[in-house]
């Protein structure tokens, strides 16, 4: 574990914890798209099947956990409880033509033939693009809450967190992992026009508004 | 070495 492992794992709760808030508070999930939502709730569901088979730390498997349920949380919000403010409408991004080839490139391109890696390299790959029907939906609708876009800023640094922990440990341990290295850069990629909003426009304490 | 899934890492 190293400081930038820490900080992105704590990136990643914080962005998790601010959707919920979000949702519980407002009692609303509007500009929340639910096809990222439940990409995500693939990604952990396939990925964290390790809890059952590896035991690695407490630390990991209490994150593990808590990365399922608050997934867990959001659907139920989503789909259940607040599903009368889920923005159908502008939430229409084709989900099949992200999981189909994340599931063929996963079993053309894995580090093992099995069961177990293959849902892992699945759910990297998955991980990689889930975002897309969200930022497809800011797209759409033109703007988002500022609630939304901290929420956004947070998920997106922890991949990018990952890439400096990912080098760090190339130096330091000399070890790496392609598969999740090139995937976590194509994750960090998709949010730099995002990044770049941001900055320029939420810092300010503007609010995210794209250009007409 | 094989470089390989760490399932340290979340």
């Amino acid at each position: 574990m190293n400081i930038f492992r820490l900080a992105g794992d704590l990136s990643h709760v914080v962005a998790v914890i601010i959707l919920l808030l979000k949702i519980w508070k407002t009692r609303s999930c509007a500009g929340i798209s639910g096809k990222s939502q439940l990409l995500f709730a693939i990604v952990y569901l396939t990925r964290y099947l390790d809890l059952f088979t590896t035991y690695v730390s407490l630390y990991n498997s209490i994150m593990k956990i808590l990365f399922l349920s608050a997934s867990g949380a959001t659907l139920y919000f989503m789909y259940g409880k607040f599903r009368g403010t889920y923005d159908h409408n502008h939430d229409t991004f084709r989900i099949e033509f992200l999981l189909i080839p994340c599931g063929l490139l996963s079993l053309v391109i894995n580090h093992e033939f099995t069961v177990m890696e293959i849902l892992w390299t699945f759910s990297i790959y998955l991980e990689s693009v889930a975002i897309l029907p969200q930022l497809f939906m800011v797209s759409k609708t033109g703007e988002a809450e500022s609630i939304t876009s901290h929420y956004l800023f947070a998920l997106g640094s922890y991949r990018a967190l990952y890439l400096l922990n990912w080098i760090h440990r190339y130096i330091a341990e000399s070890h790496y992992d392609l598969i999740a290295i090139f995937a976590g850069i194509v994750q960090t990629i998709l949010y730099c026009d995002f990044f770049y909003l941001y900055i320029t426009k939420v810092l300010k304490g503007k609010k995210l508004q794209l250009p007409a | 070495e094989e470089p390989s899934n760490d399932h340290d890492e979340l």
